[in-house]
């Protein structure tokens, strides 16, 4: 579940830089 | 490099650092390497004087990240006009510590039978990024937030046409870890840790859209005043 948390967590943050 | 051989941190070509005229006959090139885990500053020594050249030592003077000759300078026999020898010269970092400018400049003082010379040269920061480099995600994360906004630095590296995965392997062949990557609207963002000797950690978000051949490489650290280095070593990196 940790996995999983800290994948969508990287996602968000890539997704917010792309696209401030 | 080439068939066979293991792909390694990025060593800069020899340089001359003391010129034969500035040194009473002895010419120094040398180079800054990490191998296996050590630093190595591999030198070149050339006899261009009219006697041989004997009772060799060196000794650096404090630098910013405490880089001191782990052991002598091992010139086992003396060196003949007009010959040249190799020798390579472990490194540590436990010297004194005295902030330069630039970060990453060496004041060196060799000697021989004849005189003491000096001479200052530059090593790439990469040469003190180390193998266990590689940030635990979720401490990424947390870091990454953690950081002021104030501390980070964005550079552009124009003209590349590696993707982001032959990107990454190049960069991890110099301890440039790659912790996550993640595709948004064409652009990959690989967010990669490095570790310094002296225990600074740099976050780095390395943007890559496959439309232009420009990288975008945003750097965030507690000691901002070294990302200026770190981007110059991913340029040294990336195009070598």
């Amino acid at each position: 579940e940790l996995d999983d948390d800290l994948d969508e967590a990287f996602s968000r943050l890539a997704e917010c830089r792309a696209n401030p | 490099g080439g068939v066979g051989m293991a792909t390694g941190s990025y060593v800069p070509p020899k340089a001359v650092w003391l010129p034969a005229m500035k040194a009473k006959g002895l010419e120094i090139s040398g180079t800054f390497a990490r191998r296996g885990g050590g630093i190595h500053m591999d030198l070149s020594l050339t006899n261009n004087a009219m006697s041989i050249m004997t009772d060799f030592a060196i000794q650096f003077n404090r630098n910013s990240f405490g880089l001191a000759p782990a052991g002598p300078l091992q010139v086992l026999t003396p060196l003949a006009q007009n010959q040249t020898i190799d020798v390579s010269l472990p490194l540590n970092t436990n010297g004194p510590i005295m902030k330069m400018e630039p970060l990453n400049n060496l004041q060196v003082a060799v000697k021989n039978n004849i005189d003491v010379f000096y001479f200052s040269c530059q090593y790439p920061i990469s040469l003190l990024f180390v193998e266990d480099g590689k940030m635990d995600r979720q401490v990424f994360l947390a870091t990454w937030k953690d950081i002021p906004s104030e501390n980070e630095t964005q550079y552009q590296i124009k003209d590349f046409h590696l993707n982001s995965d032959a990107a990454s392997t190049k960069l991890q062949g110099s301890n440039v870890f790659t912790v996550a990557k993640r595709t948004v609207d064409a652009q990959d963002l690989l967010y990669q840790s490095i570790k310094l000797t002296n225990g600074i950690w740099a976050l780095a978000e390395l943007r890559i859209q496959s439309i232009t051949p420009n990288y975008m490489l945003a750097l965030k650290c507690r000691a901002p005043e070294v990302s200026q280095y770190i981007c110059q070593c991913y340029e040294l990196l990336l195009r070598n």
